[in-house]
């Protein structure tokens, strides 16, 4: 079957930074 | 950060559910493709907000949901790149 999904989709951008990251 | 609960959606804007929706997301796709994450939230925000309230209680059925956005991007990038 084929896919739902656009590849072509807006990239969403969070609002606040992942914490815990980049230690 | 609490649940997220089909009733506190739809107190918000229908901009702003996207957004709380996508808050939630995008830490555990970063989780499982650091470097795809943002692409990949975007695709899955495109579904209807009832589907992603079970997909974020599903991990099971997030990870394939996530795995099906991967293979879409790269099946599309790689018609990208042939045809340049």
């Amino acid at each position: 079957k084929k896919s739902t999904l656009n590849p072509n989709a807006k990239e969403f951008n969070p609002s606040k930074p992942l914490l815990g990251v980049g230690k | 950060q609490e649940p997220l609960t089909a009733s506190m959606l739809a107190a918000a804007p229908p901009q702003e559910q996207k957004q709380m929706i996508g808050e939630r997301l995008y830490p555990l796709i970063h989780a499982m493709h650091p470097m795809l994450a943002g692409k990949i939230t975007g695709m899955l925000l495109e579904i209807d907000n009832s589907e992603l309230l079970l997909l974020l209680e599903s991990p099971d059925s997030l990870h394939s949901k996530i795995e099906e956005a991967v293979a879409v991007l790269q099946a599309h990038q790689a018609t990208e790149t042939s045809h340049k």
